[in-house]
């Protein structure tokens, strides 16, 4: 599974 | 987190304080627009959809919560409450503001990095988000006297995604393989979009006059 790209901004 | 994302979030906060506070201390929502409020409401509920599936930080999770319920409340103020609403000028707020969404969906639809449901809303919001401003903006010219609090108001908005910018630039430096184009190019977008407010009201500021944007 491709690392879902970290949302870790607002 | 770095220095430039806090001072975007901090900014972006303080711009939807400045506007709750006018609402509900003034009880008048003059020379805001509705539609942008209804824009913002829609990219909050499309960027944010994963609260409730991955949590990163309290700080995270605290300022979606607040993002999110401020946008609703706005535009629950704005349409129901029965002193704000009266304030609003419905005749002059008429961008067709729908005209925006469906083409930000298409073009999410085309361009993402990731064909997931959850992926492709997120895109449709850095979309949306990047034009919500225009009711606004066209709102502005059609109100002669634009006062303090929304001018702040806009300024602030404004300025937010301004230091996202100077936080992409930071990261793309710190962090391998940190590139988002479809984040910096709405970005960009976003931002420029509020290149003549920005001048015109640094031109009242300096001038210490009235800030009127032309017809």
């Amino acid at each position: 599974l491709t690392q879902s790209y970290k949302k870790d901004e607002l | 987190m770095n220095i430039f994302r806090l001072a975007g979030d901090m900014t972006h906060l303080a711009s939807v304080l400045v506007l709750l506070l006018k609402i509900h201390t003034i009880k008048s929502c003059a020379g805001v627009s509705l539609k942008t409020q209804e824009l913002y409401a829609i990219v909050f509920a499309t960027r944010y959809l994963d609260i409730f599936t991955s949590f990163y930080s309290i700080y995270n999770t605290l300022m979606k919560l607040i993002f999110l319920g401020s946008s609703f409340s706005i535009v629950w103020y704005m349409r129901y409450h029965k002193t704000v609403r009266r304030t609003y000028d419905r005749e002059q707020d008429t961008f067709r503001h729908w005209f925006l969404v469906l083409p930000c969906l298409l073009l999410a639809l085309l361009i993402h990095e990731k064909f997931t449901f959850l992926e492709v809303l997120w895109t449709f919001s850095l979309y949306l988000e990047a034009v919500a401003i225009l009711p606004q903006l066209v709102l502005l010219q059609r109100t002669r006297n634009i006062d303090n609090l929304t001018g702040q108001y806009v300024f602030l908005l404004g300025g937010y995604r301004g230091f996202y910018i100077l936080n992409w630039i930071y990261r793309y430096l710190t962090e391998p393989h940190f590139v988002h184009w479809i984040t910096w190019i709405a970005g960009l977008v976003q931002t420029l979009l509020y290149a003549d407010f920005f001048y015109y009201y640094f031109q009242s500021w300096k001038n210490n006059k009235k800030l009127q944007l032309p017809a």
